[in-house]
């Protein structure tokens, strides 16, 4: 909707962060075989990599030099804000035969964001 | 992956972007369909269980998921063990309720009577490499066990009809362990991941032998006590599914899917940091 659009771009105007995102399993409609947890904080990255990229941003190398070449190109497209470090979630669930299964999920949670 | 700007230039022919490719309609319900298969089958699922409603569920597997989230309020059995010893490397924990039970005599063991329980793990799936694996009985605390002690001896067994089966293992069954107030208390029976490795590559189907028989005595005890006074290995007349579910023998394996981290953190072999033994006690 034009609002939260609106204030999605006032976001990416910001630094690249992370955001809160909270993923309900009811919305995805999970929550018939996730016995639990009813959802979980996800975060998301956004925002800018604008020059210069402070250290706390987390860039790698090729990040500075692309946003470098950006700052006197614009042709090139500045560097991602994208996850830089993500940790695992324990999901407790029924499998497709009813049995219950408890199981660490790789990759599910933001720790982190940065340009690259 | 573009900050805005118009990047037709710099492609010189190369890869036009196509517009639809820079902004998908995330509302075409075909394309969620698609990302939540994707994410589907990265959770080691073929599609989305679409499970019976009021599945029962082992009071074990939600202590478990408590007590890993460090929610040890929400631990409801006090005497729930953390399996630390099981649980090292595992990143799956999956429970098994047994398919059914036969009462049957056997000359192996002097006209005596005991359980034969099988537990088909066929649904385990191929990449994932089982570490280790528990048998849990319930005790119950309706009779007591009778005049001195009993021991529990646990068969392994290809079929309930097997003459020669491999005794695993034999336990006193005392009476001090049931000290505090619950309703019962679980014998856990440690199996190796070799003997899941087996049943897994052969019939899918692991098969015991249970028998309980007082300890100064050589005759099992007789068929009627069996069920009633030590093991709830057979459904009480009328109990409703959700108490049988938590009453019944339990086999839970400990596995990893080759992706990703353990479920106990390296270093963590504590998660919680609650001061308990190796088999400890949560505390209250």
């Amino acid at each position: 909707n034009g609002g939260r659009s609106a204030k999605l771009k006032r976001l990416s105007r910001n630094r690249c962060r992370r955001h809160p995102l909270y993923v309900d399993f009811n919305d995805v409609g999970w929550e018939k075989w996730i016995i639990a947890p009813s959802g979980y904080d996800a975060f998301f990255c956004l925002g800018e990599c604008r020059f210069p990229l402070a250290d706390h941003m987390n860039s790698s190398s090729h990040a500075m030099v692309q946003t470098l070449v950006n700052s006197v190109n614009g042709a090139v497209p500045r560097a991602c804000c994208v996850p830089t470090s993500l940790s695992p979630i324990a999901l407790l669930y029924l499998d497709s035969q009813d049995r219950v299964v408890l199981k660490n999920y790789q990759d599910m949670v933001v720790e982190g964001c940065g340009c690259r | 992956g573009r900050q805005g700007g118009d990047t037709s230039e710099i492609d010189h022919g190369r890869v036009h972007p196509t517009p639809s490719a820079l902004s998908p309609s995330l509302r075409d319900p075909g394309l969620a369909q698609t990302i939540q298969s994707l994410l589907l089958s990265r959770l080691g699922l073929q599609s989305q269980p679409d499970p019976r409603p009021g599945v029962p569920v082992p009071r074990y597997l939600v202590d478990l998921y408590h007590f890993h989230q460090q929610q040890y309020h929400l631990v409801e059995d006090p005497s729930f063990n953390f399996p630390s010893q099981h649980i090292q490397e595992a990143n799956t924990i999956r429970s098994f309720h047994h398919n059914d039970f036969i009462f049957f005599k056997l000359s192996f063991f002097k006209k005596t009577t005991i359980v034969h329980i099988s537990f088909n793990i066929s649904s385990i799936p191929q990449d994932e490499s089982v570490l280790s694996a528990e048998l849990r009985l319930r005790r119950s605390d309706e009779a007591a066990l009778g005049p001195g002690p009993h021991r529990l001896n646990l068969y392994l067994t290809e079929h309930h009809e097997d003459p020669e089966p491999t005794l695993l293992e034999t336990r006193l069954l005392t009476n001090g362990l049931r000290s505090y107030k619950t309703s019962g208390f679980w014998e856990a029976f440690s199996l190796s991941a070799e003997l899941l490795h087996k049943a897994h590559a052969g019939t899918g189907s692991l098969g015991f032998l249970l028998e309980v028989r007082p300890e100064n005595n050589t005759t099992s005890l007789p068929e009627q006590t069996l069920s009633s006074a030590h093991l709830r290995v057979c459904r009480s007349v009328g109990q409703d599914d959700h108490s049988w579910a938590q009453e019944r023998p339990l086999l839970v394996t400990y596995s990893h899917d080759g992706r990703g981290q353990a479920l106990v953190k390296h270093g963590r072999r504590n998660p919680g940091g609650i001061n308990w033994s190796e088999r400890g006690r949560v505390k209250r």
